[in-house]
């Protein structure tokens, strides 16, 4: 079967605009007593490319445009989330992270892989919605958000899947 | 708790 390389072709200007969808439903159990953490989220990103370097790295500018979220833990209520809504309509501990919401939360370096190799600036409402946060937390909080997918070093086939550890 | 999970990815073909 034919192979391909993948990599991410960085133009200066580009606009990349994709969907991205989390659902994750997690049973703890023990002895006889079963909790349900429910983690639902979709959200709408782009990033924009700054400038190019020679060796294809870019660095680019990410923006979350909108986020839903439904979250549960157990018999609690559950949270539910909209940033069409505005941050008025949230629980208040999440009021912070909505005030970023189509804005720039940073300027980084990516390789053509997808790699985030450096954070070169983080927006204010970013900080104000991590306080306390390190850069290197920071800088392990973005790639978490997951705004370049990790290519795969080795050539792929159609079918073919590789893997990214994801802590939680 | 801190628990791992594995993100997987598959390459498809998109007419």
């Amino acid at each position: 079967a034919p192979t391909w390389q993948l990599a991410f072709k960085f133009t200066p200007e580009q606009v990349v605009r994709y969907e991205d969808r989390f659902h994750s439903t997690i049973r703890l159990q023990k002895a006889n007593k079963t909790v349900r953490i429910l983690n639902n989220r979709k959200s709408r990103k782009h990033y924009r490319v700054l400038s190019v370097d020679k060796k294809g790295q870019g660095l680019v500018e990410t923006v979350i445009d909108h986020i839903k979220i439904r979250a549960q833990q157990g018999d609690e209520p559950a949270i539910n989330i909209d940033s069409s809504n505005g941050p008025d309509s949230c629980p208040v501990n999440f009021r912070t992270l909505l005030a970023t919401i189509g804005r720039p939360i940073a300027r980084s370096r990516c390789d053509s892989s997808g790699k985030l190799l450096n954070v070169l600036s983080i927006s204010k409402a970013w900080l104000k919605a991590h306080p306390g946060a390190s850069n290197q937390s920071l800088a392990t909080s973005l790639q978490k958000q997951g705004f370049l997918v990790p290519l795969p070093e080795e050539p792929i086939s159609i079918g073919g899947t590789w893997e990214e550890t994801h802590e939680a | 708790h801190r628990i791992t999970l594995k993100k997987i990815y598959s390459l498809q073909k998109v007419d």
